[in-house]
């Protein structure tokens, strides 16, 4: 039977391969290790000890944290078949326009529903915890979103493809050849469908996914109008910040 | 290019952080 966008199964099975591979290669952690950690918790002292720190130090922390998972992410487009062959532009534009997306859908990997915490910096952190970066509607909905999405129990098939068709958005400004991209998208949503009907999914469940984009949205553009109002108070401390942050998320 | 300097070396490198 032929499928939708008129791949063949043979294509399918090597995109779902190349997106599941590389996501398992460029995860920071496994879901072993992650396993491990679940219950490694701040306790009330080291929490405090966070929460007391400055809003400069607290944000360049979490600048280095999140730079040094961009790069993971950098990597994991990278080994999707049929990145590398875009052109170096649009490689550039579907990154930094993306990158925020897939950390988020990453992070609910990271993320223990049962009380309500992220994996930081080694141990599982609650929302108040981040109170000194003085953005609590950020954190929260950072934290709102990956329960959220914890909800839908993506197995990590579905969460690297989810991610690279996130990724993959040919409607990203300024792409050069959109068609391309589409193609690529195309492929990696049939593979994910492929995927769900495998696992016994209901019907739903890539539609849940996909209700999750205006959300992640919303969090991209609420990152950005903090780190400008942290830029516009504490433009010295922004200077110091990764370059590589500095250049993902500036203008 | 200058711009996104990082992000071309790390497009264009074939040993990553990941592989490091």
């Amino acid at each position: 039977n032929p499928l939708p966008g008129g791949c063949s199964l043979l294509e399918i099975e090597r995109i779902t391969q190349s997106v599941v591979k590389s996501h398992i290669e460029t995860s920071q952690y496994s879901t072993e290790e992650l396993k491990r950690m679940a219950w490694t918790l701040y306790n009330p002292e080291e929490t405090r000890s966070y929460q007391t720190k400055s809003a400069e130090v607290m944000w360049q922390q979490c600048a280095i944290h999140i730079t040094n998972a961009i790069q993971y992410v950098v990597e994991f487009a990278k080994r999707i078949s049929g990145f590398m062959d875009l052109c170096q532009n649009d490689q550039i534009i579907l990154l930094k326009a993306g990158c925020m997306d897939v950390l988020l859908i990453r992070m609910c990997r990271a993320y223990n529903p049962i009380n309500n915490t992220l994996l930081f910096d080694g141990k599982f952190a609650t929302p108040q915890f981040f109170k000194a970066l003085g953005c609590d509607d950020l954190v929260n909905a950072v934290f709102d979103f990956a329960k959220s999405l914890s909800r839908i129990q993506m197995s990590e098939e579905d969460m690297a493809l989810f991610s690279a068709a996130v990724l993959l958005s040919p409607d990203r400004p300024w792409l050069t050849d959109v068609l391309k991209i589409q193609k690529l998208q195309d492929k990696v949503y049939v593979a994910l469908q492929r995927c769900l009907q495998k696992q016994g999914a209901s019907e739903e469940k890539l539609a849940k996914m996909v209700s999750k984009l205006p959300i992640m949205k919303s969090i991209c553009n609420l990152h950005i109008d903090k780190l400008q109002f942290f830029r516009l108070v504490h433009p010295e401390t922004a200077y110091t910040f990764p370059p590589l942050y500095r250049e993902v998320f500036g203008s | 290019k200058e711009k996104h300097k990082i992000l071309h070396q790390l497009l264009q490198n074939s040993t990553s952080p990941v592989d490091l």
